[in-house]
């Protein structure tokens, strides 16, 4: 280009649908590539800009609002079924900064840039305001609660041992004195039953995964702890979900893996 | 005061292209 020359963009409207095409293509991408933490939803397409490529195509400069969704990552469950993280559970926002090339008709996720913050607490205590905010999960209480409850399920458990991959949510709650937290697990070589050493468990060529909810209560002279795990079905290992260049197509997904078809053991 | 119509302005109501619509609440 010619010194001084900026090359022209346009800026359709951010509900046109061919805006919304490409921002539930950028959603799509990072779900397939979030490494932890809870399935994302579009909320809100902020700003749009559509730069001409050469030799061919064009980029879409999207600023995109999202939601948590109650369902964690390494849930296999379609993002059209998982519910919106609601207010009450102290809800969490990412902004989303993307490029994405739209060329011969197909999508390519270039660049995707996401900070999640959770709602303030004031406005949470606003709407509800007995409700427990989201805790540092890094608290004892908190690491304390998954061990404890992932140790009471492998306790019930006949089939493998599961070793915690995550404590993706936790919250502290004033009464009666628990820990709600909620934890995703991985299926190992070793039988629940006679685990000796956990160290030396191995988790599966083909990953199977949980996830738990739980509460631990403190009671006078112990504690109780309620726990309920989810196991997905096992996962065929994916050719690498973490590369940036992955095409993301606008068309619908195709039908889930046959490994996949089968629905979960809670 | 410039006529908007002269001046080459639309007479209806402006339609404000972004920020989109509120899928579901904002935090």
């Amino acid at each position: 280009a010619p010194p001084g020359a900026v090359p022209g963009y346009r800026e359709p409207p951010c509900d046109d649908p061919e805006t919304e095409t490409v921002a539930m293509a950028a959603v799509k991408y990072l779900n397939e590539n979030l490494l932890q933490g809870y399935k994302q939803i579009l909320n809100q397409i902020d700003k749009v800009k559509v730069w001409p490529r050469r030799p061919f195509g064009e980029v879409y400069e999207l600023e995109i609002d999202t939601l948590e969704t109650t369902c964690h990552v390494l849930d296999p469950t379609p993002l059209e079924n998982c519910s919106v993280r609601q207010l009450a559970e102290h809800a969490v926002e990412g902004d989303c900064d993307v490029h994405v090339l739209k060329q011969d008709g197909q999508l390519t996720v270039m660049h995707a840039n996401c900070h999640s913050t959770p709602d303030s607490a004031e406005d949470v205590l606003k709407i509800c305001p007995h409700c427990p905010l989201l805790a540092s999960l890094n608290d004892t209480r908190v690491t304390h609660a998954a061990e404890a409850a992932l140790a009471a399920f492998n306790a019930k458990n006949n089939g493998s041992y599961f070793k915690l991959v995550e404590v993706s949510r936790a919250q502290l709650v004033p009464l009666p004195v628990s820990t709600y937290v909620e934890f995703a697990v991985a299926a190992t070589s070793c039988a629940a039953k006679d685990v000796a050493d956990p160290a030396s468990c191995q988790l599966l060529a083909e990953k199977q995964y949980g996830f738990c909810k739980a509460t631990l209560t403190e009671k006078l002279g112990g504690e109780e702890v309620a726990v309920t795990c989810t196991v997905f079905p096992s996962q065929v290992a994916d050719a690498n979900p973490a590369d940036p260049a992955a095409a993301v197509q606008a068309a619908p997904s195709a039908a889930p893996p046959a490994a996949m078809a089968v629905g979960p053991i809670v | 005061k410039p006529n908007a119509a002269a001046a080459g302005g639309a007479a209806g109501p402006m339609v404000r292209p972004c920020p989109g619509r509120v899928r579901h609440f904002k935090i």
